[in-house]
């Protein structure tokens, strides 16, 4: 991570991340905020060239994404 | 292990609706934890964490060619708070014009650096592109184009909300009383009428500094920065008051019967003090109190005094005989908070690497106790645009930015350009994928997802 976060400990151990299943789970306060990040992160880590690429409006909605066959 | 098929974000205080100086931007993350077994989840006790925790996350997810798998996260936990609280970069939409694409561009890094304050420097001598709501002759005679090259309300509107919606703050600069000519054009009376060394009338078109001595001028800085205030929401504007010349004010036959009235001899520091309580004074009068100051470091080599709260941002000394550090010592003795820039002078390019020296100026690293240490509060990268335009300001800016970010955010131990250099080029490479056309850092190296391929 950039920049280096105060601590960090991780093991061998991973996880894998489907696209179509993963989902940012807001359990405590919301707000517009918070709202619009989840969207623009879960693009930034499956389709992170997406916003620089015509003709997506930016930032593209999760189903824009989804339903767009060039993903 | 598993899927991972969603991550918590747990919020633990209500959103606050602006980042402001004192944001708390502290986060955990915790992947497969002991206490947390098969979840995920991000939390902070402020929004701003939760979004500084999002981004790391984001970098936390990598496609590996061993297994095969697209995305996959490792079992990690991460406590994280930033180092300094202002984490800075000023960019120059004055000395050529950057398209509102541009800056938001330049903020989606910057949140992606975790810096919080877009530094704008908006105006100077070369063009004025505010579109003032009281004022629109200014940047009607003062912007390059006053049809394409301004920042409409809308536009700055737009910019502060982009700004918003990362957690970082947009504080405007508009320097004075010098660096002003593109306000003179639309403002007239504004600046000084420059004499020559008989006492002779110069070319009319040639001014000097803002004419510190016209009451009108005061009515028309209250009312302009008053708008200001209402405009931008953080309290704080950068007031500028870098390298003013005395050459008009010294040869003003007004000014110098008003020196001379007030026994201030040839001392024009005197007048430019005068100027800047007649500045602040008017600016609290009409913000009833609310506005706080940011200016460059020359106030206080003058030894003008400023309202108490003022915080000095040091800028020189990254090449003069003076060291940014003896600076840094002097300005806290006095006891203002201080921002750092000098070593972070970004827009003068060296070809080759040149980021370990960026990486390695230390803000704390000076002579002084404690207290004047507390007073470092950060710093900030510099991006002036006389040969920077939206062709060259990104790749010109990143990643070398992302190397004065880290040397804000994280701990001060973290300072090995060894162990820091793998992992820049791995960030440059990330932005990159992302979409931004950033420089490369480290000489020969390449990225899996190359630009344009």
């Amino acid at each position: 991570v950039w920049p280096k976060p105060q601590q960090q400990t991780y093991s061998e151990t991973f996880f894998v991340l489907r696209p179509t299943m993963f989902q940012f789970q807001v359990v405590g306060e919301r707000c517009d905020i918070i709202d619009e990040a989840v969207q623009r992160y879960y693009q930034l880590i499956f389709y992170p060239g997406a916003a620089a690429s015509a003709p997506l409006a930016y930032p593209p909605t999760l189903s824009v994404i989804q339903d767009n066959p060039q993903f | 292990r598993a899927f991972l098929d969603s991550v918590d974000i747990d919020l633990k205080q209500p959103c606050e609706y602006l980042p402001s100086a004192d944001m708390i931007e502290s986060y955990n993350i915790k992947i497969d934890t002991p206490d947390n077994p098969l979840k995920a989840t991000i939390s902070s006790d402020s929004v701003w964490g939760i979004l500084r925790g999002l981004e790391s996350l984001s970098q936390l997810v990598y496609s590996s060619t061993e297994t095969g798998v697209a995305y996959q996260i490792n079992a990690t936990e991460i406590v994280d708070f930033p180092r300094f609280s202002y984490r800075g970069l000023m960019m120059d939409s004055a000395r050529h014009y950057m398209p509102l694409k541009t800056i938001k561009k330049m903020t989606d890094l910057m949140a992606q650096n975790k810096m919080n304050v877009l530094h704008w420097h908006l105006t100077d001598d070369a063009s004025f592109p505010y579109e003032s709501t009281l004022f629109p002759n200014i940047s009607r005679y003062g912007s390059f184009q006053p049809f394409s090259h301004i920042y409409t309300a809308n536009d700055v509107r737009e910019v502060i909300e982009y700004a918003r919606m990362r957690g970082i703050r947009v504080i405007p600069e508009f320097d004075s009383p010098d660096h002003t000519q593109s306000w003179g054009r639309g403002q007239p009376k504004l600046l000084t009428e420059c004499y020559d060394d008989n006492g002779v009338l110069k070319v009319p078109d040639e001014y000097g500094a803002i004419m510190p001595i016209r009451e009108e001028n005061y009515v028309f800085l209250q009312q302009f920065f008053g708008e200001i205030f209402n405009t931008f929401p953080d309290p704080f504007v950068h007031l500028g008051g870098d390298e003013v010349s005395y050459y008009c004010w010294q040869r003003h036959p007004e000014i110098k019967a008003f020196m001379a009235a007030n026994g201030w001899g040839t001392d024009f520091t005197k007048l430019e003090q005068y100027y800047f309580d007649r500045l602040t004074a008017a600016t609290q009068e009409i913000t009833q109190n609310q506005m706080r100051y940011i200016v460059w470091q020359e106030l206080l080599d003058l030894n003008i005094t400023l309202p108490t709260g003022t915080i000095v941002e040091v800028w020189k000394g990254a090449k003069e005989e003076l060291n940014f550090l003896d600076e840094l010592a002097r300005i806290t003795k006095y006891g203002y908070q201080t921002i750092l820039s000098s070593p972070w002078y970004l827009n003068y390019i060296s070809y080759g690497l040149d980021w370990e020296k960026y990486y390695l100026a230390e803000p704390l690293d000076f002579d002084g106790s404690d207290e004047q240490k507390k007073l470092v509060i950060g710093g900030e990268v510099a991006m002036w645009s006389e040969y920077v335009d939206s062709v060259s300001v990104i790749p010109r800016t990143w990643p070398r930015a992302s190397t004065v970010a880290e040397r804000l955010w994280s701990d001060r131990s973290v300072n090995d350009t060894t162990l820091a250099a793998l992992r820049l080029e791995e960030h440059r490479c990330r932005l990159l994928k992302r979409g931004f056309m950033v420089d490369p850092s480290n000489g020969v190296n390449f990225c899996e997802q190359e630009w344009d391929m």
